[in-house]
């Protein structure tokens, strides 16, 4: 049964026209964390390559595709987590930077903390060598055609997530 | 969101999440994704949960360990997974998903949202789906 990889690009409601993106982005994404397995990689390096592989493509939220906040800006957190000694790595509100998985990974392996947060984990990522990239580049018409969209003063972006009782 | 779960040779476990969070969120609000328990856990003893869905219902059930915890009390990753998410949606109305795996290598694919987006790879064979009750599998 080992090795294996499990792979999500996020729950929700996701438009038809967006169904093959999101499949094909999953699926190469599962590809690519196997190919590690198989050639000896550890857990780790696996869902590290596939959670990046996610940021990279702009369908998914997170990374280049992240939503944005009220201001139209993008702010992102992520976490990894070592099942054999629980050791743990976090990034929250960080900015400018294409993979926060990567850097969580960082905060995992050379610090002695959990989580590095906002100007604290950009910091770290500067003295780290991970590269500062523009904010511009992780915005995508999509997403900024939905932040347009739910500025309005009745909407409710998280309605696909709030559970409708009955 | 973006997540995912593996399980090496060796027995060693491991999960990532990645997220932008929710949709105009307020500046500085920080979801479910970074919270240990919460955005994901990882135990080579018990396995690994990724999760996605609304943040703030996701933190107040701790859902990636409340998953685990299931799983410790012998529930299998798929009964542990919706339990986890059944509690989610009856305690705080909170949608979501999961992908969860055991040590040896057993996984599951759950989600109370209308659509997730989700793939597997095990024994050379592509799993995947995105729709509730779909699973397409083809040779890696």
């Amino acid at each position: 049964m080992l090795p294996v990889v499990v792979v999500h690009g996020g729950a929700g409601q996701i438009p038809k026209e967006w169904s093959e993106k999101s499949t094909s982005g999953v699926c190469s994404a599962a590809r690519a964390g196997y190919r590690i397995l198989q050639g000896g990689g550890s857990s780790m390096d696996a869902v590290v390559e596939a959670a990046t592989q996610l940021e990279n493509n702009p369908s998914f939220n997170a990374g280049c595709g992240s939503v944005l906040n009220v201001k139209g800006e993008v702010e992102m957190d992520a976490i990894v987590m070592d099942g054999k000694t629980l050791a743990t790595g976090a990034v929250s509100a960080v900015r400018n930077i294409a993979n926060p998985i990567q850097l969580a990974r960082l905060v995992m392996d050379k610090t002695s903390h959990a989580c590095l947060t906002a100007e604290g984990a950009s910091q770290f990522a500067r003295s780290m060598g991970v590269p500062e990239v523009p904010q511009e580049s992780l915005i995508t018409e999509y997403s900024r055609m939905r932040w347009k969209k739910n500025l309005a003063p009745d909407a409710n972006p998280v309605e696909c997530q709030i559970g409708k009782m009955g | 969101t973006v997540g995912a779960v593996a399980v090496d040779s060796e027995g060693n476990i491991a999960c990532a999440t990645s997220s932008g969070g929710i949709l105009n969120k307020m500046e500085g609000r920080v979801g479910d994704t970074p919270c240990i328990g919460s955005g994901g856990y990882a135990d080579n003893r018990m396995g690994a949960v990724s999760t996605t869905g609304h943040g703030e219902a996701i933190m107040k059930v701790t859902l990636a360990r409340l998953i685990l915890f299931h799983m410790e009390q012998g529930q299998s990753v798929e009964a542990a997974s919706d339990l986890g998410l059944a509690y989610m949606k009856s305690r705080v109305s909170g949608l979501g998903g999961v992908v969860t795996v055991d040590p040896q290598g057993h996984w599951a694919t759950c989600f109370t949202s209308q659509q997730m987006a989700w793939a597997a790879a095990q024994k050379d064979t592509l799993h995947y789906g995105l729709y509730t009750g779909e699973h397409f599998t083809q040779s890696i």
